[in-house]
């Protein structure tokens, strides 16, 4: 966004859901 | 004011609904494709096809469970162009490109379209 001063946090962002149970 | 942006946020989201693909889990429509079957999520396909936006946004047909494709529909070519839609790869074999291009066009997958043009072009140059 302009004027926003933008963090890169380039790591996973959520939780990962497995393939299987 | 500062923001923080996580970059694979977006292929994240995409990882856990194809995830949810495979495992069956809140898919909510049955794609039919000359006698196979592929199960999908409706947000998934009319968020990547002018085809399915037209079918889902239409308050007659939003709610079907199923959808029958014309059967000139080339069921390997939906399933590379499925498959597509949830990891943002297309899988390109030389025997299937035009298969895969039709689909696409029929798909109303415009971008996919051109790429596939672009391919093509690029192999008979070589």
């Amino acid at each position: 966004y302009d004027g926003v001063a933008t963090i890169k946090e380039m790591g996973r962002s959520i939780h990962e859901i497995p393939k299987q149970d | 004011d500062s923001c923080i942006q996580f970059t694979r946020h977006a292929s994240d989201v995409l990882l856990n609904l194809n995830r949810l693909r495979s495992r069956d889990i809140l898919t909510d429509v049955t794609i039919v494709v000359n006698r196979q079957q592929f199960r999908a999520h409706k947000t998934v396909l009319m968020a990547c096809s002018g085809l399915f936006y037209s079918i889902f946004t239409d308050p007659l047909k939003c709610s079907l469970g199923a959808i029958t494709l014309d059967p000139k529909v080339d069921s390997d070519g939906f399933a590379i162009l499925l498959d597509f839609m949830y990891t943002s790869r297309l899988t390109i074999r030389e025997s299937l490109i035009l298969a895969i291009m039709n689909t696409a066009v029929y798909l109303q997958m415009d971008h996919v379209v051109d790429t596939c043009h672009r391919f093509i072009k690029s192999s008979d140059d070589r």
